[in-house]
């Protein structure tokens, strides 16, 4: 464990308490994309097949039992609860995430470290967490208003994946052997997807102004 | 035999 993994998952945990807190407290979930929710639903499931069987640590255990547990609460309370539930913005929600989800699995098939079902599913995940944002990006572009918990929930998330390649190249130059090119690629890719997204939140950060992305 | 590789990052 490296200072920049640690600052990664921590803050990816507290991209998952925003959100939670924002959905507990105002009973609202405006501005927060479904799909993307989902599809963070997804990318866990399938990348924590080996909770019960490869046990790596406590932190490990109990990190993916969270990251588990609040991605799959987040959808419920998206999905049944009575007052959060009719905050969600179905309408303008409309990205068809199942076209995110066959590509990243076809992939998977094709690229992998290995071909057995939990690397597949391993390297499935990965994919799928790298695009899981873009119907929450798509959905921010078309809702004018961004409340700052949902732009701090994104900003949140976009840098833990930043933090992680820091991690990664520590890890290459600490740890002979330490090669995983699907990782880094798909950590990549996920990281320059908020990149005008990251440009316009530190904008309207530093002149102090109502984040909005341009149409 | 290959040792499978254990992920060990969330």
């Amino acid at each position: 464990m490296n200072i920049f993994r640690l600052a990664g998952d921590m803050t990816h945990l507290m991209s998952v308490l925003v959100l939670l807190l924002k959905i507990h407290t105002i009973k609202s979930c405006a501005g927060i994309s479904l799909k993307t929710q989902e599809l963070y639903a997804l990318v866990f499931a399938t990348r924590y097949l080996d909770i019960f069987t490869d046990f790596i640590s406590v932190y490990n255990t109990i990190m993916k039992l969270i990251f588990l547990g609040s991605s799959f609460s987040i959808v419920w309370y998206m999905r049944r609860h009575k007052l959060v539930r009719r905050s969600y913005d179905k309408e303008q929600d409309t990205f068809r995430h199942f076209f995110l989800v066959l590509p990243c699995l076809l992939l998977a098939l094709v690229m992998n470290e290995k071909f057995t079902f939990k690397e597949v599913m391993w390297a499935f995940s990965l994919y799928l967490e790298a695009v899981a944002i873009l119907p929450q990006l798509v959905l921010l572009q078309r809702t004018k208003n961004i409340d700052n918990l949902t732009g701090q929930y994104v900003f949140l998330l976009g840098a833990y994946r930043a933090f992680y390649i820091f991690n990664w190249i520590y890890r290459y130059f600490t740890e002979p052997h330490y090669v995983h090119w699907i990782t880094w690629i798909s950590g990549l890719v996920q990281t320059l997807l908020y990149a005008d997204f990251f440009y316009y939140y530190f904008n309207s950060w530093k002149n102090n102004v109502k984040l909005h992305l341009p149409a | 035999e290959e040792k499978e590789t254990t992920h060990d990052e969330l």
